[in-house]
């Protein structure tokens, strides 16, 4: 692997980015999960963490062009030259462009067109302070070249975490994280559900229960009402119909009967329909009205016919194109009275379902009597 | 008229263009005239450089395999740091 001169990097392991235009040869969301994954992919073995900005000036800005597109380091037409990133610093320091004469896919294998999240991961390595290496089979060898799984060899893996030290939420035991604070102005949710009456609210390991005739939301370690699940719950919602809350960790899910576990769990999530790629949901809501449950993951989302038991046709679809007014990622979701309750780091959107648009946005604590 | 250079054919000319191109872009290699020995021995220098970074091997010479790695698809960052 290599570095630029003076192993350039960004002093913050909180990188922005923004994607400043998009490129006709495909779908928006699928541009915006190609430069999702790409992040992933050095997210996964390093500090670093990236936020989407949609307005203002982000660390990496992101941009499709021909030719001479501004930068006075012209692209050349179809094929040979593909895209270019600047190395960490201010102005276009990170900024990565593609190249629009190009054709780009979400394939893997297609001849003359280029698969845009191989190309971004090894161009956003660039912007994170990666030069080119001549080790063949990593994903910072300059010429490109069709390949699937995981794209970071041990090479790169080497070279980014030279420059930023390993992922902290991998192997090492991190210092437990105190109980969040209720009244936190940035405090966000993990998920949210209905339980008979109740109201349950996951953040890290602890949830909050609120109850009509409890004046104060209640905190409580998830652990210690469910030993068997996992300290991180990353969705969750009711069915009221078969009295069930369903718990989603990673590719893992849990039925839980009031408080207690349902037997035969826990499954994968795949067998609700989902593809194997996906390995999380974000957030999850029954609509009591339908019988479908909506479930969140990344840029788009499914519809889960309940009396089926199957996945409803047409899906996925893009949050930001149906639910026009919300942003495109969600946190947790709940449904009240014909109202979608969307949660989006510390912020909530009350949306009506029948008209299709944003009603009120306030603070996601605000659940909480903040 | 025999002191002149022999006509390259076109082939041959545009091979060199790509090369050029190629090592003027990604290996820094100075644009502008310098006297056809000097740019010669540069050229040379610079082809080894590049068959060095991509584990060819080193002839300085445009060989086929030279060739058929520059007319890849490729990322724009210079392979040699600024």
């Amino acid at each position: 692997y290599n570095h630029f001169p003076r192993d350039l990097k960004w002093k913050n392991t909180n990188v922005t980015f923004r994607i400043l235009n998009y490129t006709p040869d495909l779908r928006k969301a699928d541009v915006d999960k190609a430069v999702r994954n790409a992040f992933n992919v050095w997210s996964r073995v390093t500090p670093l963490r990236f936020k989407k900005l949609y307005e203002g000036n982000a660390d990496i800005m992101i941009s499709f062009g021909a030719k001479e597109h501004g930068d006075f380091n012209p692209f050349d037409g179809p094929e040979g030259l593909l895209a270019h990133a600047y190395p960490p610093g201010n102005g276009i320091g990170g900024d990565t462009h593609f190249d629009e004469d190009e054709t780009w896919t979400k394939d893997f294998h297609s001849k003359n067109s280029f698969n845009l999240f191989l190309v971004a991961a090894h161009e956003f390595g660039h912007a994170l302070g990666m030069a080119h290496s001549s080790d063949p089979g990593s994903l910072m060898y300059p010429v490109y070249s069709y390949g699937k799984g995981y794209p970071l060899s041990e090479d790169d893996i080497k070279g980014i975490q030279s420059l930023y030290g390993e992922n902290p939420d991998h192997g090492r035991v991190k210092p437990k994280p105190d109980a969040p604070t209720k009244c936190d102005p940035e405090l966000s949710f993990d998920a949210i559900t209905e339980l008979r009456g109740e109201t349950i609210i996951f953040k890290d390991r602890f949830y909050w229960r609120l109850h009509p005739q409890m004046p104060e939301p209640e905190q409580t370690l998830i652990k210690s009402t469910w030993p068997e699940l996992p300290n991180q719950v990353d969705a969750a919602y009711e069915n009221p119909e078969k009295d069930i809350v369903i718990i989603f960790s990673g590719i893992q899910m849990w039925a839980l009967n009031g408080y207690n576990l349902v037997e035969g769990y826990p499954k994968y999530i795949h067998k609700l329909g989902l593809p194997k790629t996906v390995r999380k949901i974000d957030a999850a809501v029954n609509i009591r009205d339908t019988g479908k449950t909506l479930l969140f993951v990344d840029e788009e989302y499914w519809s889960y016919d309940e009396e089926k038991g199957t996945m409803d046709s047409g899906y996925p679809r893009s949050i930001e194109n149906d639910f026009p007014g919300i942003g495109d990622e969600v946190d947790a979701v709940a449904y009240h009275y014909g109202y979608l309750y969307f949660y989006h780091e510390h912020i909530q959107f009350e949306y009506s379902y029948s008209s299709r648009k944003v009603m009120r946005i306030m603070r996601a604590n605000s659940i909480l009597n903040c | 008229a025999h002191t002149l250079a022999k006509p390259i054919a076109n082939e041959e000319k545009d091979k060199l263009l790509l090369a050029e191109k190629y090592l003027r872009r990604y290996y820094d290699m100075p644009a502008g005239l310098q006297g056809e020995r000097k740019a010669s021995d540069l050229m040379h220098q610079k082809i080894r450089e590049m068959q060095a970074f991509f584990r060819l091997e080193v002839t300085g010479k445009l060989d086929d395999n030279t060739l058929e790695v520059m007319e890849m698809a490729r990322c724009g960052v210079p392979d040699v740091a600024e």
